[in-house]
């Protein structure tokens, strides 16, 4: 055995203009993300509670994509998913549609745990948080004003966005790839492909 | 997209991956994050989360070929993330975290950055952004 080993991700894809204090903003969070799980793994939690601790406090932090600061759909509402698995026996558990629950990756495990099955989705999904008697909230919590202003930009651009955060002088601008990479299509819809994720 | 892997000290391996998904999404659109084998997996092996452009995440069943190839192919942790994504991304772009569970972290993208962080027991750490 080779002893504990953690990482953590808040997304591929990153805006080339992204300010310098939104940059170190991130780190902090990464790091904070990094000792919460550092001091589990030390107290010998498993690992299966150490990725859901962790994923926890990135979903309740604004700064990425989940949970609070969830990337809007084209109603401008939120909708969360999440999935969690233990490695031993490949115990898993998944959800899709989450419009109200604080903590998606919590109800992931309690499907892994509590239910007979591996996924649950939207009404059946938020049905389940119910029984479950976790968290919940109104979908507003979810929302930030930037990701509005992100969604803004995305309707005028009439396109699909990785990630929640845009470059101030729009997409022509931001990519960095060769110009015909942009003008790929997902569902007939433009990508910008470094609109980050 | 935000995730987290972690082998702890009894070299058990677990995944984790939660996401609101694409800005302006249609409603009811699913990408990866939510798919065991594609977004996130975990086994005796490894422990994988994925992130970037769901459709591509998705079709390449990413996170559960990282697995596969370290099973079938005898590859080690890093070289089975790089030729995951090198091999079975086409034209998607996006980023994965590894662990294995001889106490290994990887990591491995093609977009411009990703948002990360590895700590080892032996002491290493380091967060970054860029490439």
């Amino acid at each position: 055995m080779g002893g504990w080993a953690i990482a953590v991700h808040g997304g591929a894809g990153v805006d080339p203009n992204l300010p310098q204090e939104r940059q170190e903003e991130a780190k902090k969070l990464l790091a904070r993300c990094l000792d919460l799980g550092i001091s589990a793994l030390r107290s010998n939690l498993p690992a299966i509670d150490a990725v859901e601790l962790v994923v926890r406090e990135l979903e309740t932090d604004p700064l990425f994509n989940s949970g609070r600061g969830s990337a809007l759909t084209e109603n401008g509402t939120v909708e969360m998913e999440a999935s969690i698995m233990d490695g031993p026996k490949r115990r898993c558990g998944a959800v899709s549609g989450l419009t109200t629950v604080k903590n998606p990756i919590s109800l992931a495990r309690l499907v892994m745990e509590k239910s007979p099955h591996s996924y649950l989705a939207f009404s059946g999904a938020e049905e389940f948080a119910r029984q479950q008697g976790v968290e919940t909230v109104d979908n507003g919590y979810f929302i930030t004003e930037e990701n509005l202003g992100m969604l803004k930009l995305a309707k005028e651009a009439n396109s699909i966005l990785f990630d929640y955060r845009i470059p101030a002088v729009g997409l022509e601008s931001c990519s960095v790839g060769p110009p015909d990479d942009n003008l790929l299509a997902m569902n007939g819809l433009p990508i910008s492909l470094y609109a980050p994720e | 997209t935000v995730g987290c892997v972690v082998v702890d000290s009894q070299g058990r391996c677990a995944a984790a991956t939660s996401t609101g998904g694409l800005m302006n999404k249609m409603a009811g659109r699913i990408g990866d994050s939510p798919l065991i084998g594609a977004g996130t997996y975990a086994c005796d092996l490894c422990g994988v989360s994925c992130t970037g452009e769901g459709e591509a995440i998705i079709r390449g069943t990413l996170a559960r070929d990282v697995a596969a190839v370290m099973e079938y192919k005898g590859l080690s942790l890093q070289e089975a993330v790089d030729f995951v994504v090198n091999e079975r991304l086409d034209e998607g772009r996006a980023g994965l975290i590894a662990v294995s569970r001889n106490g290994e972290v990887a990591c491995r993208f093609n977009t411009n950055a990703m948002f990360r962080g590895f700590a080892t027991e032996d002491g290493f750490t380091e967060v970054g952004i860029w490439d």
